[in-house]
């Protein structure tokens, strides 16, 4: 069965979406079956593969509602060996609907369950989770394996990483035991910057290993890509930013390799 | 009475604090009276003004559930006729907790009703909200005369802004009719960069002067502020950033005094 990441952070614009796209891409460049699901209402790695509105009236809120399955809404992408269960604004109002709903924490665990059995021989699975820790998050991190969180280098976004690792604690002790750490990884990483270094050097003396070796740097071509509609790996893959991701992404590997 | 703005975009990291904690500096510099509230989970505003944790004890997720009014958790700032109430982790409950309870679009509103009617005289309030569309938010845009909106000139801020006017659409149309648009401002703004001219083109195409004529520039001294607790008007008054914020500020009064 696949091995299922969620990528996560409450923090805002850190790089969460911008991660999943281009890890999937490069997971899936390396022969690796994998699914991504969009689960945020701002449905920006739908639109990162240029997936239209119409294309979305399937999406990732109908199996979360559990009015569908996931082999009801999962659709290619340009990337050969990379599958995506879109997301519509509809997931905005999945939130307050869920409240009062039987096991409002597990659905998504329980699709992927579903879905995954059906001997889809999926890899990876990525999850993009929205800025917050709310209920579609608390989905997320119950159907995951394990956690990878993008941090950008800044003093508001490392002020937020206690609060989500203990909310990550808060999970495995009730709802997903087996919830690890995949790692952190530092994002739109400016060399120049004394904060981006200072901030580097409190997160590994504070993390150690949990702290990936590939450093995302800051690139432009990264911020492009998504307005052609494509990940940056198939914009520019020789750029500093895709090649930073192809190298997370072996590092990602070798890491599951050796377990 | 006060003119109350709702500093609001769900699209993460776009800059709504940081505009929220220099524009409320540069309005009391300016010798107006003003109220900043934090109604974001992350509490990143009371950490930009150096407020620690058990400083919020007290704190507007109280105000929010009705057990304190706002002239309980209101705390003075280290500048001058600016006052803050704080926000602390609690604040992540009140979504789920507000769903059954009455007038659940309408506790700030209320609240603010009740505290500036006690001859505060406040000139100003502003409301950082957190990213995303959900019941505080709502709060925050059922309380206020107006909507200023932070954004970055990158592709998927873009993407989100028209969600975001389609939601502020809808709360004029049912829970406060006088909702305006107070404008949209251009942040992180770099111009070498050629997406961010192309962004600064397309807005100002469709919205014309709803857009600020000021523009905030990426400035590294507006993110190492926070670090020291205060906000960037303070800890480099001559920066690009700081000098942004103060003309926007003018901008901003300018057009009120002109209504
Ligand atoms: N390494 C990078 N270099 C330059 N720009 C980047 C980089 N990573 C992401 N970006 C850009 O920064 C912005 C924020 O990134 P992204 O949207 O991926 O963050 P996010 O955490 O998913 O945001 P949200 O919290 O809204 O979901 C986007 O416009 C994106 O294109
Ligand atoms: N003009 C700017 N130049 C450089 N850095 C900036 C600028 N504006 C904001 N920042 C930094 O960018 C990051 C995001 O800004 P900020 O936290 O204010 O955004 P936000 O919209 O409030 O985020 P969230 O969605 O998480 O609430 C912060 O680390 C902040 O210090
Ligand atoms: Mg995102
Ligand atoms: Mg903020």
């Amino acid at each position: 069965s696949p091995k299922i990441i969620a990528v996560v952070n409450q923090k805002g614009g850190v790089g969460k979406t911008t991660t999943a796209i281009n890890l999937a891409t490069a997971l899936a460049a390396t022969n690796h079956k994998t699914l991504l699901l969009d689960l945020d209402p701002q449905g920006n790695a739908s639109t990162g593969f240029g997936v239209g509105q119409q294309e979305r009236s399937d999406s990732i809120y109908d199996v979360i509602m559990g009015q569908a399955g996931l082999d009801d809404v999962v659709i290619e992408t340009d990337v050969p060996q990379l599958y995506l269960a879109p997301a519509n604004v509809d997931l905005a109002g999945a939130e307050l609907e869920l409240v009062d709903g039987g096991r409002r924490s597990h659905r998504l665990q329980d699709a992927l369950l579903a879905y995954c059995g059906e001997d889809q021989a999926y890899d990876y699975v990525l999850i993009d989770c929205p800025p917050s820790l709310n209920l579609l998050t608390i989905n997320a991190l119950t159907a995951s394996d394990s956690v990878l969180v993008p941090l950008q280098c800044e003093f508001f976004a490392l002020e937020g990483l206690s609060l989500l690792l203990r909310t990550v604690e808060r999970v495995r002790n009730s709802l997903n035991p087996s919830l690890s750490m995949e790692g952190v990884v530092l994002t739109m990483y400016d060399g120049r910057n004394n904060l981006a270094q200072q901030v580097q050097d409190d997160v590994r003396d504070y993390l150690g290993d949990d702290v990936f070796q590939t450093v995302i740097p800051r690139n432009i071509r990264l911020s492009e890509a998504p307005g052609y509609g494509m990940p940056a790996l198939m914009f520019d893959h020789r750029c500093t930013g895709s090649q930073a991701y192809i190298s997370l992404a072996a590092e990602l590997i070798r890491k599951n390799k050796r377990l």
